[in-house]
């Protein structure tokens, strides 16, 4: 089946969150997802709160527009949060 | 403003600086104009100096690379990550690579070359990025003029905190 344009979106959305959040956020890939226990928050959402957070957004966890819009702008290759 | 973790930083005042290549994108004089007015960006608030050198290591190493480019951080083509720097130390301490993908420029068409190489001087030399969003050390690219181009307050106050203010 054809994949509907709204589930496109989502995916290439998902990906730009993951691609920006690892590589500005320390998130860590996740070579088994299917594994990962239920208990505790969602390391996306936890990074994501800590991104939006740094820029001064409303802290949702979740990949708002605004959010987006601070995603796809230019900027340094150097991430924020540095271990 | 945020220093980066373990607060590196340069042992010595006198720094030197070295271009790899220059981008095609720019004729050489006006490369050469933006990275001498972005190192003294910070040479004007501290007491740091910088002197180029030609065929020798320098502490800080500027070139222009595309992608994989065998820093474990590659560019992303047009767009997206414009440049990265890394901080004080040996060997690729202190360089700075621009991704060759971007529409570098010397005014407010693409990417300001100056603007872009200030911000990436500053974690050269072991400053972090603000989440004050005048500063010239916040993460996404703003274009300024040049000509009126101050370093805002943020940035000199993080700057002199580690290497402390111009003799001058």
């Amino acid at each position: 089946f054809p994949v509907a344009p709204e589930a496109e979106d989502e995916g290439k959305t998902l990906q730009l969150v993951e691609s920006y959040l690892q590589n500005f956020y320390d998130l860590q890939k996740d070579p088994h997802p299917h594994l990962r226990s239920s208990g505790g928050e969602n390391p996306l959402a936890s990074k994501l709160k800590e991104m939006q957070s740094f820029f001064g957004l409303e802290v949702t966890g979740k990949p708002d527009l605004d959010t987006l819009e601070v995603m796809k702008k230019p900027r340094c290759g150097v991430p924020d949060v540095l271990r | 403003y945020a220093f980066t973790p373990g607060n590196p930083k340069w042992k010595r005042n006198n720094l030197t600086y070295r271009i790899l290549n220059y981008t095609p994108k720019m004729t050489r004089a006006d490369v050469d104009e933006a990275i001498r007015k972005a190192l003294s960006v910070w040479s004007n608030v501290t007491p740091l100096t910088f002197q180029k050198v030609e065929d020798e290591v320098a502490d800080i190493m500027i070139s222009f690379a595309y992608r994989d480019h065998r820093d474990n951080s590659p560019f992303d083509g047009p767009n997206g990550q414009l440049a990265h720097a890394f901080q004080p130390g040996e060997g690729l301490g202190g360089d700075v690579h621009m991704d060759e993908e971007e529409a570098w420029t010397k005014d407010g068409r693409g990417y300001n070359l100056f603007i872009v190489l200030a911000h990436e001087l500053g974690h050269s030399l072991g400053l972090s990025h603000s989440n004050d969003p005048g500063a010239l050390m916040y993460p996404t690219y703003s274009y300024t003029d040049p000509s009126e181009f101050r370093l805002p307050q943020d940035d000199i106050d993080g700057i002199q905190a580690i290497y402390g203010r111009s003799n001058a």
